[in-house]
């Protein structure tokens, strides 16, 4: 029942137990690899008499931490566990699991082009859908 | 996203730099040419955009959902401008497939008509040099709406075929080779969509034999009508309802996106 002495500094390979509601690391201020959105509206653009839709562009991006790759709100891939746990074992070796597109969807565009045709542009495989680890 | 009002559009909070990239990556992501059209016409036909407008809402929601739902777009189009034939090709996976879905609205249209002798004709000829290079035509379509018409014997039949002019001369009568016909009731009233795509296909190749297409009326008797006698709208009746064609295309080479 003795408590720990504060001032011994726990060591770095000292990895949690892994829990369904462990989100310590969101606590700190580190955020979990998740999709961020920049949205921009085609009317700041000045676009509005051009394209017809959609009205706006989402610049998705991928961003946040993959320490804990075994935490509940984060998909993984097998290959991020293995490389942060050997990225805690040889750290200048290896890097840590970054955080990236998994899924990719299409995007479709409708504008009109100078001779006032209207133009229906799709794109697959071309914006950010899900973020992973 | 704006229906919702969730997401709001953070392009001022941006750095002027941060704004030119965000525009440069925007044009190069949607394929968008580098400018907006220069002059927007004051009162342009709105019978393409809306046919568009609804097929971008159903190749959307296709993408979003990530399944075909190939045969219900085409079944989408035609409800949402409803035709009275059931001869338009299959368009489902020709729209699902599709990479560019182009419509040409500025239009040429002569006609022979009642003060002219028989048979009355109408012709249609639309400005095709935007036509995309490198890619290839996968179907394409001309649209007329058929309005109703005081007069007419609902029950009876027109017989409306659309040929492609080929080679004209100023002393004869040019070659016309048939790209579809269509039996309508007379007492209808809706879109027609008549399938051109071989024509489209010669077009892209060689824009210079792009002289246009003629159509022709008849009953059964085979007496010809005037095209505008029996309710067919032309470039002079209301915007949602003027003639434009519509031409799907395929990209031959994959765009790849360039990083951020």
């Amino acid at each position: 029942a003795l408590k720990p002495n504060p001032r011994k500094r726990k060591p770095k390979y000292d990895l949690p137990l892994p829990s369904i509601h462990d989100h310590s690391h969101v606590n700190s201020g580190r955020q979990a690899c998740k999709r961020h959105e920049l949205y921009v509206s085609f009317s700041d653009l000045g676009w509005k008499d051009w394209v017809l839709a959609p009205s706006g562009y989402s610049a998705f991006y991928c961003d946040g931490e993959c320490l804990y790759p075994l935490g509940s709100c984060m998909n993984a891939t097998n290959h991020a566990m293995i490389q942060l746990v050997v990225h805690l074992l040889k750290p200048d070796e290896v890097p840590k699991a970054c955080c990236a597109p998994t899924k990719l969807s299409p995007i479709s565009v409708l504008f009109y082009d100078d001779n006032n045709n209207v133009i229906l542009k799709k794109h697959r495989n071309m914006v950010v859908k899900t973020c992973g680890c | 996203h704006q229906a919702q009002g969730v997401v709001h559009s953070s392009f001022r909070r941006l750095s002027s730099r941060e704004k030119k990239e965000m525009q440069r990556e925007i044009l190069s992501i949607l394929g968008l040419p580098g400018r907006p059209r220069p002059h927007p016409p004051l009162r342009p036909p709105s019978s393409a955009p809306l046919f568009m407008l609804d097929l971008y809402h159903a190749v959307s929601a296709e993408g979003d959902e990530g399944n075909g739902i190939g045969n219900e777009v085409g079944g989408l189009g035609h409800a949402a401008l409803p035709t009275l034939s059931t001869h338009t090709p299959p368009l489902g996976t020709v729209v699902s497939e599709a990479d560019t879905v182009m419509s040409f609205v500025n239009l040429v249209e002569q006609e022979r008509d009642l003060l002219q002798p028989r048979p009355y004709w109408k012709e249609f000829r639309f400005d095709l040099t935007p036509l995309p290079q490198g890619e290839t035509v996968t179907a394409a379509e001309f649209r007329i709406y058929k309005t109703l018409t005081m007069g007419q014997r609902a029950n009876r039949t027109l017989h409306i075929s659309v040929y492609e002019i080929q080679r004209e001369s100023k002393h004869r009568e040019p070659e016309l080779v048939l790209l579809d016909i269509q039996s309508v009731p007379a007492g209808q009233e809706g879109w027609l969509a008549f399938d051109v795509t071989s024509a489209s296909n010669r077009w892209l190749l060689h824009p210079r034999s792009n002289l246009g297409i003629r159509l022709y009326v008849e009953t059964e008797e085979d007496r010809s009508l005037s095209a505008g006698w029996v309710g067919l709208v032309g470039r002079r009746g209301p915007r949602s309802k003027q003639p434009f064609m519509v031409t799907f295309f395929r990209a031959s080479q994959v765009p790849c996106r360039p990083p951020r």
